[in-house]
């Protein structure tokens, strides 16, 4: 869509059609248009203003900083299936690529072979495993992994947590209880709580962070899978009505497959 | 509700007792804008509400003391329709051993179906094999292995890579005996060319008489460009509409069904081997309509 020339109505209506197939929503796709429109001068690419408008949606966005605790952590949350696991698997090997020491609790003692799958990202990215085994506390599991970050002077603790249906208030209840455990261990608050978003999910995905967001105060989101034809654009509606930033994005199954977030890049393949 | 705000539509405008047609589109506007919140495709959406208008420009709706009423009842039966229509279980080819082949995207839900799907039969007396062919994902292997012990049904997984992996269960199928074979396959992306490939391989090699792909049922717009997708690259026959115990309005079902014409077989409704439910096409219709 970005080919300059002429701003005519059919314009704007596939801009606000690029808008909602990229999982904007529909409100907020004619309210984007509407507000550019206002202000469009002739001599500009209309798509071009469009994604300028959605990159300062972003604006003031904290950006990604690993945690500075002894040690720092962060605990990633999430529903089922969004890539949480293997998101920790590649922040893990991005700590390690800038000399932190990393410590990984399994605390999604729930799932079929959890602590296996999260076992092989330690390995990969030379960090340390905390678990106890299927069917254990997780708030155990998470003071564990407390306990034995500190002891060994480790700089960055992620904790992996169970997917979970936000529907679920005793699921909810129990993430509420894993982030009061980290923080009563740690003696101080929680540095980063992750909120791992898929790209292909829907609007259902404002409601996922507002209920995470009211439960555990997300800090940032992930948001996975954008190597795929989905575009994330319901992180805008997460932006600008819930104020959590995007901080990290997830392009691919392999370790290194882990960029930080950047507005502009972000715009721009919205309305490609 | 879509019924209140219809109402409203249609006592703004009228007059003398006759619809206009301009309070149809303004009713369609609205449709458009319940079923975008829903997640419904904007392409299906647009293709569907073509539909409805015809249907609601006909003389018995324009001349009804109760069009709003006359035009949800069509916005329904159309969904209803497209969804499936009535409920139809879940009936295996007779045929020794059936192949059903699982596909879809990253954690869509693909290894808990096949449980799920295993546990199912098993219960109504087949003797089901899981065949444990994502060999790429860490621990997709001892996933499988995992929930095949939970439920008694036996796992495998013999090979190198996935081709192998299927190729060897339905020598051991036949040996052993087993009359349902039921494949897990890793999740990828119709972008990643060498996945699909893949699954193709996979797909030429086990012969299955069943490919179900999994989709999410929190999943947005792209819904439907998958579908195409998988469709075009290993032609499907049928889907499972996962995680429907959450708060998503599902409009991914609308999309799903509309594009391939496939009907959705199954709804998952929880995480455990026992959290399946046949898909009600009528209640998917009421939820999407919210
Ligand atoms: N293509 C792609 N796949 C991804 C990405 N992130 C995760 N995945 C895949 O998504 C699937 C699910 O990832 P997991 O890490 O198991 O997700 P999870 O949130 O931990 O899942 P649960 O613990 O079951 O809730 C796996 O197949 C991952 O390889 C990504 O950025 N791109
Ligand atoms: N609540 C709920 N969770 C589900 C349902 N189906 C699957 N899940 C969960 O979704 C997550 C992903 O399920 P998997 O079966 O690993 O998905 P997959 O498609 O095999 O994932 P990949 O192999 O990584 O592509 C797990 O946490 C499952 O427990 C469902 O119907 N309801
Ligand atoms: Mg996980
Ligand atoms: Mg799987």
């Amino acid at each position: 869509l970005f080919r300059g020339g002429q701003a005519t109505e059919e314009t704007w209506r596939e801009l606000e059609d690029a808008l909602i197939r990229a999982d904007v929503g529909p409100a907020a796709a004619s309210a984007i248009v509407e507000r550019v429109k206002e202000s469009f001068q002739p001599t500009e690419d209309p798509a071009a203003v469009v994604a300028r408008e959605v990159a300062a949606t972003f604006d003031g966005n904290d950006r990604w900083e690993p945690p500075l605790g002894s040690p720092g952590i962060v605990m990633v949350v999430g529903v089922n299936g969004t890539g949480k696991t293997t998101t920790i698997g590649k922040l893990a090997h991005l700590l390690r690529q800038e000399g932190r020491s990393v410590s990984l609790a399994a605390s999604d003692t729930f799932r079929a072979a959890a602590g296996e799958q999260l076992d092989t990202w330690a390995t990969r990215a030379g960090a340390h495993l905390v678990a106890q085994g299927r069917g254990a506390d997780p708030g155990a599991v998470a003071f564990d992994a407390v306990r034995a970050a500190r002891a060994r002077g480790t700089d960055v603790l992620i904790v992996d947590t169970a997917g979970r249906l936000h529907t679920r208030q005793p699921l909810m209840d129990e993430l509420k209880k894993v982030k009061r455990v980290l923080e009563k261990a740690a003696g101080r608050p929680v540095d980063e709580v992750l909120l791992v978003l898929d790209a292909t999910t829907g609007q259902n995905g404002i409601a996922q962070a507002r209920a995470f967001t009211e439960a555990v105060e997300v800090t940032g989101v992930a948001l996975t899978k954008m190597d795929g034809t989905a575009r994330g654009g319901i992180v805008l509606a997460v932006r600008e009505e819930l104020g959590v930033p995007v901080k990290l994005v997830g392009t691919g199954e392999g370790q290194a497959d882990l960029a930080v977030f950047d507005a502009e890049s972000f715009a721009r393949r919205l309305i490609a | 509700t879509l019924n209140s705000r219809f109402n409203a539509v249609f006592r703004k405008l009228r007059s003398r007792g006759k619809l206009h047609p301009k309070q149809v589109d303004m009713a369609l506007a609205e449709i458009r804008t319940g079923l975008l919140d829903a997640d419904v495709a904007l392409d299906v959406v647009e293709d569907f509400l073509s539909r409805v208008r015809a249907r609601a420009l006909s003389d018995e709706v324009m001349r009804s003391l109760t069009p709003a009423q006359q035009v949800i009842k069509i916005v329904r039966d159309e969904l209803t329709t497209t969804l499936g229509g009535e409920h139809r279980p879940f009936k295996l080819p007779g045929v020794n051993p059936v192949v059903i082949m699982m596909a879809g995207v990253q954690g869509s839900g693909k290894t808990t179906h096949c449980a799920k799907l295993a546990l199912h039969l098993k219960e109504k007396g087949r003797q089901p094999l899981l065949v444990a062919a994502d060999l790429q994902r860490p621990a997709a292997v001892e996933q499988l292995f995992t929930l095949g012990g939970e439920i008694g049904v036996p796992v495998t997984s013999d090979g190198g890579d996935p081709v192998k992996v299927a190729k060897n269960a339905l020598k051991q199928a036949s040996r052993d005996g087993c009359n349902v074979v039921i494949i897990d396959t890793a999740g990828r992306f119709h972008v990643d060319p060498d996945m699909m490939k893949e699954a193709r391989r996979l797909k030429d090699v086990s012969h299955p008489h069943l490919v179900l792909m999994a989709c999410d049922s929190m999943t947005g717009q792209d819904a439907v460009v998958q579908a195409r997708a998988f469709m075009r690259e290993i032609d499907l026959d049928g889907f499972v509409l996962t995680k429907i115990d959450g708060d998503a309005r599902g409009g991914a079902a609308l999309s799903i069904t509309h594009e391939t014409g496939r009907p959705i077989f199954f709804a998952g409704t929880g995480e455990k081997p026992g959290d399946l439910e046949p898909f009600y096409p009528d209640r998917m219709a009421s939820r999407i309509l919210g």
